[in-house]
């Protein structure tokens, strides 16, 4: 059987949130590790790849290795019963199709389970190289977020572009164009709010920025978002979930025609 | 003009 005790139960509701637009169906892969999930979405263009490690949870058991098939949106609708301060439980039988999530108010005075049916989902586990990437940014997430929406209202795609000088975001449309530069700045109070380019070599890759306004859905989960960019890999856009792991979501580039 | 790539091309098979 498994069974995770998740103190800050906020942290699985906001992941649920941040991904369940993107993906409708995932496996959820319990090990001795952790809790990890890897899908693509829909059009098979980004991956989508999470991991809680086991070391974050106040408590967890997992007899032997478990592939749960959830519908994200079931699961985020289920998690929108806890409260913001619940302590939540996944709890699981080994070959069951069941999967109970417990919710438990702060002050124990309520106490909540809810069950959801599991699915048989086939998904293919991609294997993800470690990469050395070309540059690497990394900025407040707040900040990123504001960037992606402000440029999806003038065009349909970035070209984010690391130089010495910084990284520009750029795009165009029918009503004109627009360049954001954000400059290297560690001359800050907080760690977070740092802006740190790391070029080993310029690149300039274009994306979809509905895609990229999709994965700031992560930003609640953490205060800085890395940008990791090579010419001939996929964007990894990841947001760290303190102490237990991360968010990842790899976006393959637009190419020229 | 671009056209999108898919994600699978870059990673393993497996």
């Amino acid at each position: 059987m498994l069974e995770f005790r998740l103190v800050q139960g906020s942290l699985l509701k906001k992941v649920m949130e941040a991904i369940k637009d993107l993906v409708t169906d995932a496996n959820f892969e319990c090990s001795s590790t952790g809790f990890s999930l890897q899908a693509m979405d829909s059009s098979h263009v980004a991956l989508v790849a999470l991991l809680l490690r086991s070391e974050g949870f106040e408590h967890y058991r997992c007899d032997r290795n478990l592939s749960m098939g959830m519908n994200l949106n079931n699961m985020s609708k289920m998690l929108k019963c806890a409260g913001n301060d619940d302590i939540i439980t996944i709890k699981a039988d080994d070959g069951g199709d069941i999967v109970t999530f417990m919710f438990e108010s702060p002050s124990q005075d309520k106490i909540s389970d809810f069950e959801m049916k599991l699915m048989d989902i086939s998904s293919e586990q991609l294997g993800i190289p470690e990469s050395e990437y070309q540059s690497i940014v990394r900025m407040p997430a707040a900040e990123f977020q504001r960037i992606c929406k402000d440029l999806s209202s003038i065009g349909d795609t970035v070209i984010i572009s690391v130089t010495k000088e910084g990284v520009k975001f750029s795009t165009r449309g029918d009503i004109g164009s627009a360049n954001i530069v954000c400059r290297q700045n560690t001359s800050v109070d907080k760690p977070e709010e740092a802006t740190v380019i790391e070029m080993k070599e310029p690149v300039s890759l274009t994306f979809a920025l509905r895609y990229m306004n999709s994965f700031t859905k992560a930003t609640p989960l953490s205060n800085s978002v890395s940008l990791s960019m090579s010419s001939d890999l996929p964007l990894v856009v990841e947001y760290k979930i303190a102490d237990m792991g991360y968010l990842r979501f790899y976006l393959a580039p637009k190419i020229e025609d | 003009h671009h056209s999108q790539t898919l994600i699978s091309r870059f990673f393993i098979r497996g």
